[in-house]
C-alpha cells in the first residue's frame, strides 16, 4: 500500500524516527528521552493526522508486528516501544547505536 | 450535575478508585501496583463507557483540577495521577495511608 511505502520512506530517509500521540506519557517519555541526550528525532503524532493516524497505526502493525505507541525506528531499524527503547539506553546501547549513524 | 454526585458518591464509598483508559501504559502501572500490594481498587475505564467517558473525564477534572488519567482516589481523597501514586509508594507512605483504611 501507499501508506507502507511512506513509512519506509520515513524510517530509511531519518536517523531517529518516533511514532506518538500527544497526549500519550510513554510517548512523551520517549521523546524526552531523545531530547535529554541531544538527538533530534522526527516525531510523527498519530492523532493529529485526522483519518490517516489510525491507518499508519495499522500499517506499521503489519511492518513491525507493533500496533501501540510510542513505536520507534532507528536508522531504519524497528527498536519498539518505550520500555524497549529506555532498555537500550539504561544498558548503554543506544547511545553507540547512535554514534555509528553520527548522530550524537 | 448529576454526575459530579456520581462521582462523590463512588469515591467515598470505596476505599481506592481509579479512573483508568485500558490502552493506557500509565494507568496499567497504577493498576498493576495496587494489584501487587494487595489492594482491591475499583477501576472505572473510561474509554468504555461511550460518550459518558469524556464527560466524566471533564467532571473530574472540576473536581480534582486533573483531567489526565490515571486519576486515583484512596479514602475519598484525590491522590494524583500514576507519578504521584508510585512517587507516594515508594516514600513508603502509600502502604500506611491504606491500613488506616483497613484495606492491607
Ligand atoms: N511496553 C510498551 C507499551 C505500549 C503501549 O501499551 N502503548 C499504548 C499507549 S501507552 C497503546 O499504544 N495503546 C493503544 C493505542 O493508544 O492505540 C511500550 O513500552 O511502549
Ligand atoms: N504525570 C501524570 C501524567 C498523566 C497524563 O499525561 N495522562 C495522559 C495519558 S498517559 C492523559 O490523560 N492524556 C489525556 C487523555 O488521555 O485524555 C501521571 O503520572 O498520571
Ligand atoms: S496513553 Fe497513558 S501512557 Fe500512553
Amino acid at each position: 500500500a501507499r501508506l507502507e511505502e511512506t513509512v519506509k520512506k520515513t524510517v530509511a530517509e531519518n536517523p531517529v524516527v518516533v511514532y506518538s500521540k500527544t497526549w500519550c506519557s510513554y510517548s512523551m517519555e520517549v521523546k524526552a528521552l531523545f531530547k535529554r541526550i541531544g538527538v533530534d528525532a522526527l516525531v510523527i503524532e498519530l492523532d493529529q493526522l485526522g483519518p490517516q493516524g489510525p491507518q499508519l497505526q495499522k500499517v506499521l502493525e503489519r511492518l513491525t508486528g507493533q500496533f501501540t505507541v510510542p513505536n520507534v525506528f532507528i536508522g531504519g531499524k524497528h527498536i519498539g516501544g518505550c520500555t524497549d527503547t529506555v532498555k537500550l539506553y539504561r544498558k548503554g546501547e543506544l547511545t553507540p547505536m547512535l554514534s555509528e549513524l553520527n548522530i550524537n
